[in-house]
């Protein structure tokens, strides 16, 4: 079983920390703060918590974070710690760091540094609610290319009433409809007879440009 | 067209105002940091920028902001700032006051004084990217309803050079078949007889126990 170490304690160290441990895997939580140790082994969001100076390669190396396949680093307000940390794992030999960076300069300074994947928890996050904002009628999207996205959207006023073989999304909008949700409860691959009610969601999939064409 | 402001410039506030004013909507950026103010205003992220401290009614109506459709709090180290800001806004009659939160007491507070919608940006991230490093072949994936998703998987070595006829995904594992993507270009609706290659890329769509016993 995959073992794994997360750097930094905060907000997004934290939740990763948890998630694995949730699954079921090994996870130890690393914190230069004794107190974000001590709350993380009171909340038993890890297997174990240990407070180091990641910059320090030797402290690294006695608490076994050599000898592990993944590394998070979630250090986000201290670039330079960040940076040494990831130098530190890279030549401590971890096949795979991951970091998270808080500005595009950050992202590049870990990428010169052998991260293997680096994340923008914040910025992307932001741009989701942004996004989701212009546009109330669209709940989520998931882009498939730069061109091509899934949708979830409130079925709009003009398709009240009408069937999803009345609708005829294929050819009126060039999009599939894969599941709709009434009540929070979803129906994959519906019925072309199905009433569709406004309020509802619909799922649907197609070419970016013809998403922007619905009446959402 | 509606206006937005944006309060407090940190990584997920700037993401938030550089995305509206991006998509062309009036966006005011707010932060009682001068240094920040003017970094958003030199990087032109928003439409305008003032610096001003929101947890002052008379600040914010001065500055036009209870005139606004929707006000986004991007507070998320100062607990107090953040809940009192977002009083302040829906006592002077904003409709639509989104906050982000740091934890979920951090939360709670702020649906009380009656935030219309919260968001837990770290924490959610932070998840994402656990779930995403337990299931290395499994790449993305959109939750329909706590049953359902859709998801993006790496077409593994059991299904390499068997056409999409062949594989049978409904019958076998209850699950449809979206999209296939080789080298980055989607194709939707793909023809029973496409063969699938390992290392391509897949897009179905089912219940979460079927998902989970593809061979990924
Ligand atoms: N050298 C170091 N060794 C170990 N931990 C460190 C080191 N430097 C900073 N940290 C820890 O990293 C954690 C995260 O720090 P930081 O404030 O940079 O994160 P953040 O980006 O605001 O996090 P989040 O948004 O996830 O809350 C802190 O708990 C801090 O104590
Ligand atoms: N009373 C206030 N009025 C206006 N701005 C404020 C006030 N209090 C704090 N801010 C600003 O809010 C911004 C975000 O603060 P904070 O450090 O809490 O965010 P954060 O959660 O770490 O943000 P991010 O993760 O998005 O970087 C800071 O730029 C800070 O100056």
């Amino acid at each position: 079983n995959r073992q794994f170490a997360v750097v930094g304690l905060g907000r997004f160290g934290r939740a990763v920390c948890m998630t694995l441990h949730h699954l079921g895997y090994e996870v130890l939580g690393v914190d230069s703060d004794e107190r974000r140790v001590n709350q993380a082994i009171n909340d038993e969001i890890a297997s174990h918590a240990l407070s180091l100076d990641s910059t320090d390669p030797s402290a690294l190396r006695e608490a076994g974070l050599f000898e592990l396949d993944t590394v998070i680093v979630a250090i986000g307000n201290f670039i330079q710690e960040s940076v040494i940390t990831t130098l530190n794992l890279k030549e401590g030999g971890v096949p795979h760091v991951v970091a998270k960076a808080s500005s595009e300069i950050h992202g590049k300074l870990l990428k010169r540094v052998g991260a293997d994947h680096v994340v923008y928890p914040e910025h992307e996050m932001g741009c989701e609610l942004a996004r989701s904002l212009t546009r109330p009628g669209l709940l989520e999207r998931f882009e498939l290319d730069p061109d091509h996205s899934i949708v979830e959207v409130v079925v709009p006023v003009e398709f009240d009433g009408k069937t999803i073989a009345d609708l005829d999304l294929r050819k009126r909008y060039g999009l599939n409809l894969l599941a709709v949700c009434q009540d929070g409860k979803f129906e994959i691959n519906p019925s072309p007879v199905t009433r569709l009610a406004k309020g509802w969601l619909m799922v649907v999939i197609g070419a970016n440009k013809c998403i922007d064409r619905l009446p959402v």
